[in-house]
């Protein structure tokens, strides 16, 4: 872990008497390694570092019995802060019915995380959108886990356009009194320019209250440049971080919030449909630190 | 220029930093560089290239082939965690080998997620492809032993077994799994010829770790590299060949039937150094 690896850098410069601020570079060097590992992305482990050099290297740490211990409360507490930020549950429309469309690379777990969604919000009479036409069976995806939870689906004809059928689900939502209107896209590259406007028009068409990227947990360095394009293409109000409950230390959170500070508003933790929570950031805060 | 420049510490450095970037890995990045930094005779001109060479080098060993065994019902098996590709490889993987003339059919062993033998079934309509199927809820084992029946009445060359993804985390998944490579193993007749792992080229360092614990449950032959047409540089399976060395047998580069290429070491080494 971090502190382990801190005390021994530590325990190594000690030896020679009362830690100098050239000694700490050393602590930041293993903050550095620590959160490459964890798969934050570069350049926001560079930005991340620097901003908690001053607290790293001032007298609170120098004169410190444990100053692994404290650089790492130092770190723990950016991350916290950092994860949390505009740290906010679900938004709800002025007037039903909410929208909520989810975007995101192929396999993030949009459709499964829409379902999920449609669960919590049961109570509110949701309606699910399955504006995947492209994928074979996405539709039919919807429709089952739909079934299993007793929600009603509104979907498309493979290969179509999705705008005609998210512009068909809005209005049936609006006309028959459901409280909640959840849009299934299809997964699609940030770099496809195609793609991408489809999702725009989409968004266009329905004027979501909430636009989600469902982004997988144990994405690498890509994050960056995924999140900064989703951000740029399609501005997403928030995020949904899935496959929570593998082992991956997740590190591509921190670089979404830290090249868009979007919110992360869910996490999913499984493939059942109650496993979807809030988002904390403590938590995820230790997790990456490992 | 005779008299090139000895490359800079920096030049190191960017160079780690450009693997870091790659999802290489911090341990694997350095020791490439470190390799480079103990070189005699590069210059700050050369450096790049002797990276890419050294790169090169190191993936040139494999055997990347997709093993057939010939006179017998060859079986591939693909396995991994949740969303990474396997479905859509597997219509890659069908629609190649029976464009080359081979008799293949498909076994939709997952029965657990929703639509998943639906959406195998599609693939298999649209690629005039055989698929056996049980439906969701049945024992995976049992839809292979169907299939692999099948396969034989059939008197095919290749069953592609699709399973549900699963992470290496669950134990009681990751014992299905071997569960339904016993069914396999039992059957002397069939040969199991690959187990492949299907990676997202956008996975971090935990590809590693998925890599590690699907080589040791279902002794993993090969990886697929999905979904390196994105903006990923799908270092992670550099990273996995060298540390595990099971090596890339294919790369997946869009959604279609079509999109399946093999992997080619240079290619793949330029558009990581970039
Ligand atoms: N373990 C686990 N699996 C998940 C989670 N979320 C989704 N999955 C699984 O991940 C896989 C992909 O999920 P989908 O919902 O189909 O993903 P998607 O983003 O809709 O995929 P595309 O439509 O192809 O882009 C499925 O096997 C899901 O069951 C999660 O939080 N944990
Ligand atoms: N761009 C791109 N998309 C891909 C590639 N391979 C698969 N996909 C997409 O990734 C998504 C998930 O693919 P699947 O084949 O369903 O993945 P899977 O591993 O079988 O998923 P589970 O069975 O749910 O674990 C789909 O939207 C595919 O079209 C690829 O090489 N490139
Ligand atoms: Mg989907
Ligand atoms: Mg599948």
């Amino acid at each position: 872990s971090l502190s382990e690896r801190l005390e021994t850098a530590f325990g190594r410069l000690r030896r020679k008497g009362k830690l100098t601020k050239a000694d700490v570079e050393e602590g930041l060097k293993e903050i550095r390694l620590a959160l490459l590992e964890a798969d934050v992305a570069l350049p926001v482990v560079r930005d991340f570092v620097e901003r908690v050099r001053e607290e790293a290297v001032g007298e609170k740490v120098l004169r410190s019995l444990t100053p692994g211990q404290q650089i790492v409360k130092v770190v723990n507490d950016e991350l916290v802060r950092m994860l949390g930020t505009n740290n906010r549950e679900l938004r709800f429309a002025d007037a039903p019915p909410t929208v909520i469309l989810l975007v995101g690379l192929q396999g993030s777990g949009k459709t499964t995380v829409a379902a999920k969604l449609a669960n919590q919000l049961k109570d509110r009479k949701p309606l699910l959108a399955a504006c995947d036409l492209q994928r074979p069976g996405a539709v039919e995806q919807l429709r089952q886990l739909g079934a299993q939870i007793g929600v009603d689906v509104e979907g498309g004809e493979p290969n179509g356009d999705p705008i005609p059928v998210a512009k068909r689900a809005l209005n049936k939502a609006v006309t028959e009194n459901y409280g909640v209107l959840i849009v299934d896209s299809a997964g699609r590259l940030a770099v496809d320019e195609e793609l991408m406007a489809q999702a725009r028009a989409i968004k266009d068409a329905i004027r979501p209250t909430e636009t989600f990227l469902v982004l997988d947990s144990m994405t690498g360095q890509d994050a960056v440049q995924t999140a900064s394009a989703f951000n740029e293409k399609l501005e997403p109000t928030g995020a949904i971080l899935t496959k929570l409950d593998g082992d991956a230390r997740g590190g591509a959170a921190l670089s979404l919030v830290g090249v868009t500070g979007l919110p992360i508003v869910f996490a999913a933790i499984g493939e059942r449909i109650e496993d979807l929570e809030a988002f904390y950031p403590d938590r995820m805060a230790s997790r990456i630190l490992g | 220029d005779v008299f090139g420049m000895d490359p800079t510490p920096e030049a190191f450095d960017r160079l780690e930093e450009l693997l870091v970037s790659a999802d290489v890995g911090v341990a694997t990045a350095t020791a490439l560089a470190d390799d480079l930094r103990s070189r005699e005779g590069l210059t700050q001109e050369t450096l790049p290239g002797a990276l890419r060479d050294a790169m090169v080098e190191q993936l040139s060993k494999a055997d990347r082939r997709l093993r057939l065994v010939k006179g017998r019902l060859s079986i591939w098996v693909v396995v991994g965690v949740n969303g990474t590709g396997k479905t859509t490889t597997i219509a890659k993987l069908a629609n190649r080998a029976k464009s080359l003339g081979l008799k293949v059919s498909l076994a939709a062993a997952d029965t657990f997620r929703a639509a998943a033998v639906e959406q195998l079934s599609e693939w298999g309509r649209r690629l005039g492809i055989d698929v056996v199927h049980q439906g969701q809820g049945a024992d995976p084992g049992a839809v292979v032993f169907d299939a692999i029946a099948h396969a034989r009445a059939q008197g095919y060359d290749l069953l592609v077994v699709d399973t549900a993804g699963r992470l290496h985390t669950k134990k009681p998944l990751m014992d299905e799994l071997q569960k339904v490579m016993r069914v396999i193993a039992r059957d002397t007749d069939a040969a199991l010829a690959e187990v492949l792992l299907v990676i997202d080229a956008t996975t971090g360092q935990n590809g590693i770790a998925q890599a590690k614990a699907f080589k040791e449950a279902a002794n993993v032959s090969g990886l697929v590299l999905a979904k390196l047409d994105g903006t990923a540089k799908g270092g992670i399976a550099f990273a996995v060949e060298r540390e595990l060395e099971v090596p890339v047998k294919a790369v997946g580069v869009g959604e279609q039937a079509s999109d399946l290429v093999p992997f080619e070491p240079q290619a793949y080494v330029d558009a990581l150094v970039g």
